[in-house]
Parts: C-alpha cells; sequence; structure tokens
C-alpha cells in the first residue's frame, strides 16, 4: 500500500508540467525514504530525474518498494482537474494498477478522486557519478528562462562558457549573434536573486538550446537555479524544490566533428 | 553538430 498527502498539492502539477513534454511514459520508484523517478527522453541526449522526499509530505506510507508505470500526459490532465490551492492525496495498493487521486478544497468541501491506469514500462536506468564541476552557476530561475529563450531567437545551440570574467552564454544564427554575460554579485536584497560563480577551471560547451528551453518549465518550482559544467561532460540544471526535494536536468553537449 | 547519447557518458548502476 502507497499513500501520500501532499498539502501544497500544485507542486505535483507544477512537477508533471516541468517534464511532460521531455518524458511521456515513465516510472515512479516509490520506496519508505519517497519517490524518484529517472528517465531519457525519446532522444536519449536529456535525462530528467526527480526526488520527492517521504518527509516533505504531510502524510507518506509505503509498505513495500512499488514501481509505478506512469504516462505523464494522462497524469497532467488529471491533475488539471484540481485546484490551486488543493490538497493532493495519492495512493495506489502493492499489486494494483491504477493510481488514485485524491484532491481536497482548502476548506474540505469539495472532493474530486480519479484513478489513473497504470502501466507496464520498460526503462533504462542510467547511473549518474557525483561529479566535481569545472564550473557551478546559481541563479534567479526567472534570469536562466530569460537567457534560453532570449538566446532561442537568435540560434539553435548555445555556447557556454564559464571564466573568471563570469558566464557567458553565446548564440549564433542566420540573424546575427549574442552574448549575455553574468557576473557575480552580492547586492541583491534577498539571497535568491544573487548569481554566484564558483570555477575550478575555466570550460566551454555547446548545447542545444531547445532542452535548455524546456529545462526552464521547472520555474515555478523553485527561484533559484544550479548550472553545473564539466568539461566534455553533460550540463546538469537543478531545481530544488523547497521541502521536498529537487528536479534534475542533464543534457549531453554538442561536439565538434 | 553531433550529440553523443547520455549512454555514452553514464554507464549502468
Amino acid at each position: 500500500m502507497f499513500e501520500a498527502r501532499l498539502i501544497q498539492g500544485s507542486l505535483l502539477k507544477k512537477l508533471v508540467d516541468a517534464i511532460k513534454e521531455l518524458c511521456t511514459e515513465v516510472n515512479w520508484d516509490i520506496s519508505n525514504s519517497g519517490i524518484n523517478m529517472q528517465s531519457m527522453d525519446g532522444s536519449h541526449v536529456c535525462l530528467v530525474a526527480f526526488n520527492l522526499r517521504a518527509d516533505g509530505f504531510d502524510h507518506f506510507r509505503c509498505d513495500r518498494p512499488l514501481t509505478l508505470g506512469i504516462n505523464l500526459g494522462n497524469l497532467a490532465k488529471i491533475l488539471k482537474c484540481s485546484g490551486s490551492n488543493d490538497i493532493i492525496t495519492m495512493k495506489a495498493d502493492d499489486n494494483g494498477d491504477t493510481l488514485t487521486l485524491m484532491f481536497e478544497s482548502e476548506k474540505q468541501d469539495r472532493i474530486t478522486d480519479v484513478d489513473l491506469k497504470l502501466m507496464s514500462i520498460e526503462s533504462e536506468h542510467l547511473g549518474i557519478p557525483d561529479q566535481d564541476y569545472s564550473a557551478e552557476t546559481s541563479m534567479p530561475s526567472s534570469e536562466y528562462q530569460r537567457i534560453v529563450r532570449d538566446l532561442s531567437s537568435i540560434g539553435d545551440t548555445v555556447n557556454i562558457s564559464a571564466t573568471k570574467e563570469g558566464i557567458k552564454f553565446s548564440a549564433m544564427g542566420d540573424i546575427g549573434t549574442a552574448n549575455i554575460t553574468l557576473r557575480q554579485t552580492s547586492s541583491a536584497d534577498k539571497e535568491e536573486e544573487n548569481v554566484k560563480i564558483e570555477m575550478k577551471e575555466p570550460v566551454l560547451l555547446t548545447f542545444a538550446l531547445r532542452y535548455l528551453n524546456n529545462f526552464a518549465k521547472a520555474t515555478p518550482l523553485s527561484s533559484t537555479v544550479q548550472v553545473f559544467l564539466t568539461k566534455d561532460l553533460p550540463v546538469q540544471v537543478n531545481y530544488n524544490i523547497q521541502d521536498l526535494g529537487y528536479v534534475k536536468y542533464y543534457l549531453a553537449p554538442k561536439i565538434e566533428e | 553538430m553531433p550529440q553523443k547519447t547520455l549512454s555514452a557518458f553514464y554507464g549502468k548502476p
């Protein structure tokens, strides 16, 4: 038996909206420590992982580890039936073929329950080691969103370089070129509005903007985002979900022939 | 520009 109650149900809706376009059919691994997912997009160049900790839920029960095969598009449709202040409860039996979602209004005077059919999904799981990064940048998630959106109107790919000058995003296309450089800041009113750059070695990598733009769909989940760049390795873009967990995106770099 | 799949960077757990 699995049962999880989330007072801030809108977080679940935002999480599914942040990942549903990259991965459609995914396995959620449920254990007594929480809910985990790892899934690659169809082309296998991008990976999405999330963790929702059991202690981030108002109530969490998982008697034995379960894998729930979920069509995220269908789950998103169901979550559209929930109100933005609803409390969401998820339930599944150990051998069941449905995930029950219950939406309770704030005043608990309206209750919706929906059964989502589960599926059997074969998925490839990758072992991602803890890496030493060449450069780690933390910035407001709205800033990241704006950079990748603005550069998408210039080109399809972006060069991201970290040097002691800062972190530079450059795009080139038919209409011209654009560079956006972020420098470290410390003057913002709130700590999360600052840009922090920790560089161990200069690094330059090229990525498809289409994916980086897609990662920005997680902006409503967190006020900050961390971008980890490592020489010759995928970029990691992390959004921490306060008191609940994280969603992380990985994207393979483009390589010169 | 070509792009390797993630399996080229990360192995099986």
